[in-house]
Protein backbone atom coordinates (compact mmCIF):
# COMPACT_ATOMS: atom_id res chain seq x y z
CA UNK A 1 0.00 0.00 0.00
CA UNK A 2 0.80 3.88 -0.45
CA UNK A 3 2.81 5.15 2.50
CA UNK A 4 3.21 8.77 3.68
CA UNK A 5 7.41 10.10 3.13
CA UNK A 6 9.12 10.29 6.07
CA UNK A 7 11.72 13.21 6.02
CA UNK A 8 13.64 14.82 9.46
CA UNK A 9 11.69 17.24 11.18
CA UNK A 10 12.74 20.63 11.86
CA UNK A 11 16.08 20.68 13.49
CA UNK A 12 16.42 17.05 13.61
CA UNK A 13 19.72 15.62 12.69
CA UNK A 14 19.14 13.56 9.08
CA UNK A 15 20.25 10.42 8.30
CA UNK A 16 22.29 9.23 5.12
CA UNK A 17 19.17 6.88 4.42
CA UNK A 18 15.88 6.23 5.71
CA UNK A 19 15.28 2.65 7.58
CA UNK A 20 12.66 0.54 8.09
CA UNK A 21 12.09 -1.60 11.17
CA UNK A 22 10.33 -4.82 10.00
CA UNK A 23 9.29 -7.61 12.82
CA UNK A 24 8.34 -11.05 12.14
CA UNK A 25 7.75 -13.94 14.19
CA UNK A 26 7.60 -17.68 13.28
CA UNK A 27 4.50 -19.81 13.71
CA UNK A 28 5.74 -23.38 15.12
CA UNK A 29 3.00 -24.89 12.89
CA UNK A 30 3.79 -23.67 9.35
CA UNK A 31 6.51 -24.54 7.39
CA UNK A 32 9.37 -21.44 6.56
CA UNK A 33 8.33 -21.42 2.85
CA UNK A 34 8.94 -17.76 1.17
CA UNK A 35 4.89 -17.20 1.52
CA UNK A 36 4.56 -17.66 4.48
CA UNK A 37 8.11 -15.83 5.50
CA UNK A 38 6.82 -12.75 3.55
CA UNK A 39 3.19 -13.00 5.34
CA UNK A 40 5.00 -13.16 8.80
CA UNK A 41 6.98 -10.26 8.33
CA UNK A 42 5.23 -6.86 9.22
CA UNK A 43 6.97 -3.62 8.61
CA UNK A 44 6.51 -1.54 11.91
CA UNK A 45 7.69 2.02 11.17
CA UNK A 46 10.21 3.77 9.25
CA UNK A 47 12.90 6.82 10.55
CA UNK A 48 14.82 9.34 8.61
CA UNK A 49 16.55 11.30 11.53
CA UNK A 50 18.66 10.25 14.90
CA UNK A 51 16.01 11.85 16.73
CA UNK A 52 13.36 9.79 14.65
CA UNK A 53 15.02 6.74 15.45
CA UNK A 54 15.46 7.32 19.27
CA UNK A 55 12.18 8.14 19.32
CA UNK A 56 11.12 4.84 17.62
CA UNK A 57 13.69 2.18 19.23
CA UNK A 58 13.05 3.36 22.41
CA UNK A 59 9.53 2.16 22.29
CA UNK A 60 10.39 -1.39 20.62
CA UNK A 61 10.70 -4.18 23.13
CA UNK A 62 14.54 -5.30 23.67
CA UNK A 63 15.58 -8.38 21.43
CA UNK A 64 16.69 -10.11 24.33
CA UNK A 65 13.08 -9.62 26.16
CA UNK A 66 11.50 -11.72 22.97
CA UNK A 67 10.59 -14.95 23.26
CA UNK A 68 10.24 -18.02 20.79
CA UNK A 69 11.76 -17.37 16.84
CA UNK A 70 11.34 -14.09 16.04
CA UNK A 71 13.24 -11.32 14.52
CA UNK A 72 13.63 -7.84 14.08
CA UNK A 73 15.39 -6.22 11.00
CA UNK A 74 16.18 -2.92 9.88
CA UNK A 75 16.81 -2.13 6.39
CA UNK A 76 17.02 0.83 3.89
CA UNK A 77 14.11 1.69 3.02
CA UNK A 78 12.59 0.72 -0.38
CA UNK A 79 14.50 -3.07 0.42
CA UNK A 80 12.49 -5.62 1.68
CA UNK A 81 14.30 -8.05 4.01
CA UNK A 82 13.94 -10.79 1.80
CA UNK A 83 16.47 -12.80 -0.42
CA UNK A 84 14.30 -12.22 -3.55
CA UNK A 85 14.60 -8.34 -3.18
CA UNK A 86 16.50 -6.45 -5.85
CA UNK A 87 18.72 -5.31 -3.75
CA UNK A 88 19.30 -8.46 -2.33
CA UNK A 89 19.14 -11.44 -5.17
CA UNK A 90 23.18 -11.19 -5.40
CA UNK A 91 24.33 -10.19 -1.96
CA UNK A 92 24.79 -12.35 1.19
CA UNK A 93 25.69 -11.77 5.16
CA UNK A 94 27.40 -11.63 7.71
CA UNK A 95 26.35 -14.14 10.51
CA UNK A 96 27.21 -13.28 14.73
CA UNK A 97 26.41 -16.09 16.63
CA UNK A 98 25.79 -14.94 20.08
CA UNK A 99 25.64 -16.77 23.37
CA UNK A 100 21.45 -15.53 25.65
CA UNK A 101 21.87 -12.43 26.72
CA UNK A 102 24.01 -10.61 24.80
CA UNK A 103 21.55 -9.35 21.39
CA UNK A 104 20.13 -6.44 23.10
CA UNK A 105 23.30 -4.78 23.59
CA UNK A 106 24.65 -6.47 20.10
CA UNK A 107 21.99 -5.36 18.06
CA UNK A 108 21.95 -1.98 19.03
CA UNK A 109 25.55 -1.11 18.20
CA UNK A 110 24.98 -3.04 15.26
CA UNK A 111 22.54 -0.47 14.29
CA UNK A 112 24.50 2.33 15.45
CA UNK A 113 27.51 1.51 13.55
CA UNK A 114 25.04 1.51 10.32
CA UNK A 115 23.10 4.40 11.05
CA UNK A 116 26.47 6.42 11.33
CA UNK A 117 27.79 5.16 8.21
CA UNK A 118 30.79 3.42 9.66
CA UNK A 119 31.45 0.45 7.42
CA UNK A 120 32.58 2.71 4.04
CA UNK A 121 31.18 0.67 1.66
CA UNK A 122 29.42 2.49 -0.62
CA UNK A 123 25.53 1.98 -1.34
CA UNK A 124 26.11 -1.70 -0.30
CA UNK A 125 24.41 -2.21 2.99
CA UNK A 126 21.15 -3.44 3.40
CA UNK A 127 20.06 -3.86 6.92
CA UNK A 128 21.14 -5.68 9.69
CA UNK A 129 18.73 -8.54 11.50
CA UNK A 130 18.45 -9.86 14.94
CA UNK A 131 17.39 -13.16 15.29
CA UNK A 132 15.88 -14.77 18.66
CA UNK A 133 16.18 -18.72 18.40
CA UNK A 134 15.56 -21.30 21.37
CA UNK A 135 19.87 -21.75 22.32
CA UNK A 136 21.10 -18.61 20.80
CA UNK A 137 20.49 -15.52 19.19
CA UNK A 138 22.25 -14.37 15.84
CA UNK A 139 22.99 -11.00 14.53
CA UNK A 140 23.35 -10.43 10.75
CA UNK A 141 24.12 -8.23 8.20
CA UNK A 142 23.33 -8.02 4.63
CA UNK A 143 24.88 -6.41 1.77
CA UNK A 144 23.86 -6.50 -1.92
CA UNK A 145 27.18 -7.73 -3.36
CA UNK A 146 27.93 -11.62 -1.65
CA UNK A 147 31.50 -11.99 -4.23
CA UNK A 148 32.93 -8.41 -3.82
CA UNK A 149 35.66 -9.49 -1.26
CA UNK A 150 36.63 -6.00 -0.80
CA UNK A 151 33.30 -5.07 0.52
CA UNK A 152 32.71 -8.32 2.80
CA UNK A 153 35.99 -8.14 4.43
CA UNK A 154 35.69 -4.43 5.21
CA UNK A 155 32.42 -5.22 6.40
CA UNK A 156 33.80 -8.29 8.80
CA UNK A 157 36.23 -6.09 9.96
CA UNK A 158 34.08 -3.33 10.60
CA UNK A 159 31.88 -5.43 12.88
CA UNK A 160 35.02 -6.63 14.54
CA UNK A 161 35.58 -3.04 15.62
CA UNK A 162 32.01 -1.36 16.41
CA UNK A 163 30.97 -4.65 18.27
CA UNK A 164 34.33 -5.40 20.05
CA UNK A 165 34.02 -8.73 19.07
CA UNK A 166 36.63 -10.97 20.90
CA UNK A 167 39.36 -12.23 18.14
CA UNK A 168 38.59 -15.33 18.33
CA UNK A 169 35.19 -15.03 17.51
CA UNK A 170 33.77 -16.83 14.30
CA UNK A 171 32.27 -14.70 11.60
CA UNK A 172 30.44 -16.94 9.10
CA UNK A 173 29.36 -15.11 5.48
CA UNK A 174 26.63 -17.31 3.88
CA UNK A 175 25.32 -15.85 0.04
CA UNK A 176 21.45 -15.75 -0.26
CA UNK A 177 21.98 -17.81 -3.54
CA UNK A 178 23.10 -20.46 -0.98
CA UNK A 179 20.25 -19.66 1.59
CA UNK A 180 17.15 -19.88 -1.34
CA UNK A 181 18.82 -23.39 -1.72
CA UNK A 182 18.79 -25.23 0.87
CA UNK A 183 16.44 -22.88 2.61
CA UNK A 184 17.92 -22.07 5.47
CA UNK A 185 19.19 -18.64 6.66
CA UNK A 186 22.13 -20.06 9.10
CA UNK A 187 23.19 -23.38 7.98
CA UNK A 188 26.36 -24.30 5.73
CA UNK A 189 28.05 -20.99 6.00
CA UNK A 190 31.45 -20.55 5.34
CA UNK A 191 33.34 -20.12 8.52
CA UNK A 192 36.00 -17.05 8.77
CA UNK A 193 38.08 -16.44 11.75
CA UNK B 1 27.78 13.82 -2.73
CA UNK B 2 28.83 13.85 1.13
CA UNK B 3 27.88 11.08 2.94
CA UNK B 4 26.32 11.76 6.42
CA UNK B 5 28.85 10.20 9.35
CA UNK B 6 28.02 9.75 12.57
CA UNK B 7 30.13 8.26 15.78
CA UNK B 8 28.66 6.28 18.05
CA UNK B 9 28.81 9.05 20.82
CA UNK B 10 27.14 11.56 19.09
CA UNK B 11 24.22 9.20 18.03
CA UNK B 12 23.81 8.17 21.85
CA UNK B 13 24.11 11.62 23.03
CA UNK B 14 21.19 12.68 21.17
CA UNK B 15 19.11 9.84 22.42
CA UNK B 16 17.95 12.31 25.53
CA UNK B 17 18.17 15.64 23.52
CA UNK B 18 14.86 18.09 23.89
CA UNK B 19 13.90 16.64 20.67
CA UNK B 20 13.37 13.00 21.24
CA UNK B 21 11.84 13.91 24.77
Amino acid sequence: GKRKTVTPGVGEHPLQYNYTFWYSRRTPSRPANTQSYEQNIKQIGTVASVEQFWKFYSHLVRPGDLTGHSDFHLFKEGIKPMWEDEANKNGGKWIIRLRKGLASRFWENIILAMLGEQFMVGEEICGVVVSIRFQEDILSIWNKTANDQVTTSRIRDTLRRVLNLPPNTIMEYKTHNDSLKDNSSFRNTKISL
Amino acid sequence: GTRIIYDRKFLLDRRNSPLTQ
